[in-house]
């Protein structure tokens, strides 16, 4: 009894009735976090990449809270854990910049406060990887991306990493498996006329970890250069990839 | 891990898992 009771309590996939794993990843959705750039800073490429790095660090944080209350994510080794944020961390970054991004025109919203047109990201040397994220917001926005659908992505992303090294593959299938038909019962429930569209969602997923590679890629060359300061977390994971 | 360190410190610190 005690195993079996032990079981139900910690089985991801018992509590995933009725869109509950859905519900319970709206709730644990961080907070706002404020760009807040230096205005003692001049105006320039170093200032926008030491806006974005000290952003991104404490977004970090946040999303590592955040990760833990994925159903089944705190039952993970510490290593497996681990394993799996370091491979994701950049898809979680940047698939909520796009979120926040799908109603601005051609624009990305790093924060409410630190919006980002072509111009600016070209001046910042970011012209690329800003083509590279527009493309995923389009797409998105273009399926009509619903926040449901965007925070069961995340999970997705996060418990699909492809880390290499982990221990127990098993727990970190049956979280995927969990996160997956989380998916898949809310888009019958909330979008039954059209069954690919869970399917649709998934193909997206290719595009991201591209996009957070080049991502990860250029951070890595700016850090490389020295010119712009880093917060501990994110040279951290910068260095894991 | 002691690469990892601050990771390693969050994942075991930060905000306590709802009891599912």
């Amino acid at each position: 009894f005690p195993l079996n009771h032990k079981k139900a309590r910690t089985d991801p996939c018992s509590i995933n009735v009725e869109n509950k794993v859905v519900s319970h990843l709206l709730g644990a959705e961080p907070e706002k976090v404020f760009a807040m750039p230096d205005p003692a800073l001049p105006d320039d490429d170093i200032k926008a990449l030491t806006t974005l790095c000290d952003l991104a660090d404490r977004e970090l944080v946040l999303n590592i809270g955040w990760a833990k209350h994925l159903p089944g994510f705190s039952s993970l080794s510490l290593p497996d854990q681990m394993r799996l944020l370091q491979s994701a961390w950049m898809e979680i970054l940047l698939l909520r910049v796009v979120f926040r991004s799908l109603d601005a025109e051609d624009k990305l919203v790093f924060a409410e406060d630190y919006v980002m047109d072509a111009g600016q990201a070209k001046l910042a040397g970011l012209l690329e990887l800003h083509t590279a994220i527009l493309q995923l917001v389009r797409k998105y926005r273009s399926m009509g991306l619903e926040r449901e659908e965007f925070v069961t992505l995340k999970a997705i992303a996060l418990a699909n990493s492809d880390s290499m090294h982990i221990e127990d593959m098993e727990a970190v299938q049956r979280l995927q498996d969990c996160v997956h038909e989380a998916l898949q019962d809310y888009e019958r429930t909330h979008h039954g006329e059209d069954p690919r569209r869970a399917g649709k969602l998934i193909m997206t997923l290719p595009l991201l970890r591209q996009t957070a590679a080049k991502a990860v890629q250029h951070f890595c060359s700016i850090k490389q250069d020295g010119r712009v300061p880093m917060h501990k977390l994110f040279l951290e994971l910068l260095e894991a990839n | 891990k002691e690469k990892h360190k601050i990771l390693h410190r969050l994942l075991q610190n930060s905000t306590s898992p709802v009891d599912l």
